[in-house]
């Protein structure tokens, strides 16, 4: 996280922590569920390995002391299935989601986070609240950080992939986030976290979108997967499996 | 003579009948008949010389060794002697038949000629029964002790309850060692009661009825059996037993009365010495079907359904419980339970009790908890407890703040809707407890 703060016990109870091919975050979804970027798990520019170890954490805001509590042991991984980890210049569909063996007992440092209903979380301007172990300014933290963002006009955001020549897609299932006049931005390490936004009316937080790439960090905006197009996707496979 | 042997029947004529019989003839016809037949003998037609005494010509009818009559003259003529009776009857199988004729048949010194006779004579059933007291009879010592029975020909003798017939077919005696009785009811007493009671007897009366039906004994008076004053029945005993177990043992005059045996097996034992003269014993066994006892709850939650007054062999009864109990035989609970009355006087199987239904511990609840809100740890019909979530991490699925469960009738925790599913407390999304909070402007 760029120019965040210190999180505090307890703001951001969904926050996990995953250690898969690097450091990476992820939302709980209910109390058996993970949401995470689909490149933490594939990623893109490191050639899979087969049986490589997904570690989970979840329940606090440092990690000696998340690790502490012990890593969760993953009974499935559904990766979707539109996501290609082959195309380097496409972070479409990337989402994915974590099966935890076993249900974790929610609490105070521990809730879950609620699934987007409305396109009204995407509103621009709309500030929503990124947090994650990842890096910044090339110093690794150990706590956790957030950094408060607003959501940004998608035509901006075009405007502005444009202005940096850059070839990488955004797509429908994308929203970028940011202020170019501030540095404020995830980094490395925060991918698969979520961007959490206040849903005032129902008083409680919502998973709008997932830390999914950018150019660099803190130089302008951020993308991230935009959840609401994935609900279905995501109550599909909790259903079927619970 | 000339016998005339074992004919059933047959006809005896004078010489040259119809034509005149010969002088100076004189011969003895025999007439047998199959033992067991007497001989009847009639005269159809009689023509003989008449004259004083039948001195001339006669003809003898003769049997058991008498003489039946001499006889001459014609039948319709009260000269000489004639068989006006026509009928002759033999008590043996014998009879004989003399005819003598003289030198001549001459009347004031005229032939005359007679035709002689004619007689059929047939065997004749002898009813030896009644001719027992008959000189022959006793002489033969054949005599039926107890009872006679005549039969074609024959006769044979048999005895009167509890003698045996010996091997010379006539004779009786006493045996009584095992009488059985099989009828509902009945009398049974000693020999010759109310007379003296033979002596030297070891006389078993077994009664046998049906499965499921008691034997009552009443004994009827006089009850009179050799007793002695210090020593219990040391002459003759009267012994009762049911199922091969010893009733009692009695003598004396005072009689048992009633007996109610219980059972369908009964026997009764009679002994007696070589002496005495006691008159016996009598008694009137009478049945009834074996009645069970009647039953009785264990307990006040137990329903014996359509209980009736008495319960008799081949009777059942259903028995429930109250809402809220559960048949219970020992440690096992019972789906139903039904008892039969049994051919002893048993119910088949003894009267369950009931137990309270126990729903046992409620389900812990994932996330949740429980509280009792009746007394603490009962799981008993009707016990209730409050399931609530780990709020404010949790909330039933339903949005409801907590849901109360009944131990139900059937053993279950049961909520409000009669659901046995325990609620389900699901995670609360988005609502941290401590969310970020800038107050920096």
């Amino acid at each position: 996280i760029i120019a965040g703060k210190n999180a505090r016990l307890g703001n951001f109870p969904w926050q996990a922590f995953t250690n898969i091919y690097g450091r990476g975050g992820g939302a709980l979804l209910g109390d058996r569920w993970i949401l995470t970027a689909a490149h933490t798990i594939y990623p893109k520019d490191t050639p899979s390995v087969q049986n490589t170890s997904i570690d989970v954490f979840l329940g606090h805001t440092n990690l000696e002391e998340i690790m502490k509590m012990g890593v969760l042991p993953i009974r499935s991984v559904f990766v979707h299935p539109d996501y290609d980890p082959n195309d380097l210049n496409n972070f479409d569909n990337d989402i994915a989601l974590l099966e935890l063996e076993n249900s974790v007992p929610l609490g105070l440092n521990l809730l879950p986070i609620c699934l987007p209903d409305s396109e009204t979380f995407y509103e621009k301007g709309l500030m929503g609240y990124v947090s994650g172990f990842g890096t910044e300014d090339q110093i690794i933290h150990d706590d956790l950080k957030f950094v408060s963002l607003p959501m940004v006009a998608r035509e901006n955001c075009r405007r502005w992939l444009s202005e940096k020549k850059s070839e990488q897609v955004f797509s429908d299932n994308m929203f970028c986030a940011g202020d170019k006049t501030t540095k404020k931005d995830a980094c490395q390490g925060d991918s698969g976290g979520v961007f959490a936004v206040k849903d005032e009316t129902g008083n409680r937080w919502v998973a709008a979108g997932i830390v999914s790439w950018g150019i660099g960090c803190g130089k302008g905006y951020g993308f991230y997967t935009k959840v609401l197009k994935y609900t279905d996707w995501i109550k599909g496979i909790i259903e079927k499996e619970s | 003579s000339i016998p005339i042997v074992h004919e059933l029947y047959g006809e005896v004529t004078s010489p040259m009948y119809p034509k005149p019989y010969p002088n100076n003839y004189d011969d003895t016809r025999e007439i047998v008949v199959p033992k067991g037949y007497s001989v009847k003998l009639i005269f159809w037609q009689f023509d003989l010389e008449p004259s004083e005494g039948c001195f001339y010509d006669y003809v003898k009818v003769s049997a058991d060794k008498k003489d039946l009559g001499r006889f001459c003259g014609q039948l319709e003529s009260k000269r000489g002697n004639p068989p006006v009776q026509k009928e002759f009857v033999s008590q043996g199988n014998q009879m004989w038949l003399t005819f003598h004729t003289d030198f001549s048949n001459e009347e004031n010194g005229t032939t005359i000629f007679y035709k002689g006779f004619l007689a059929y004579y047939q065997a004749v059933d002898m009813d030896e029964c009644s001719a027992q007291d008959s000189a022959i009879e006793e002489n033969s010592g054949l005599r039926c002790e107890h009872l006679c029975h005549n039969t074609l020909g024959s006769y044979f003798c048999s005895c009167r309850p509890g003698y045996e017939l010996q091997d010379d077919e006539h004779s009786c005696r006493a045996e009584c060692s095992s009488e059985l009785f099989t009828e509902a009811s009945g009398y049974i007493s000693s020999l010759e009661y109310p007379k003296a009671y033979p002596s030297d007897m070891r006389c078993n009366y077994s009664i046998r009825v049906d499965r499921g039906l008691t034997i009552n004994l009443e004994f009827l008076e006089p009850f009179e059996i050799d007793d002695h004053q210090q020593v219990h029945c040391p002459y003759d005993q009267l012994q009762v037993y049911t199922n091969g177990k010893p009733v009692g043992e009695y003598c004396g005059t005072r009689s048992p009365g009633i007996i109610n045996t219980s059972s369908n097996a009964v026997d009764v034992l009679f002994f007696t010495d070589e002496s005495g003269d006691s008159r016996g014993w009598k008694i009137h066994y009478t049945t009834e079907v074996m009645k069970c006892l009647q039953p009785k709850s264990l307990d006040e939650f137990t329903i014996i359904n359509n209980l009736q007054q008495q319960y008799q062999f081949r009777d059942y009864l259903i028995v429930s419980c109250k809402t809220g109990y559960e048949l219970t035989e020992g440690n096992q609970k019972l789906k139903s339970f039904t008892s039969v009355c049994q051919d002893d006087g048993t119910w088949h199987r003894p009267m369950p009790y009931c137990k309270i239904v126990n729903c046992g511990a409620p389900q812990r609840l994932p996330n949740g908890n429980f509280e009792y809100l009746t007394k603490e740890g009962k799981n008993t019909y009707q016990a209730e407890i409050l399931y609530t979530c780990q709020e404010p991490f949790y909330q039933m699925a339903n949005k409801e703040k907590n849901e109360t469960y009944t131990c139900s009738a059937q053993g279950t925790w049961k909520d409000k809707h009669g659901n046995k599913k325990i609620p389900h407390c699901l995670p609360v999304c988005g609502k941290p407890l401590n969310p970020v909070v800038e107050n920096q402007r």
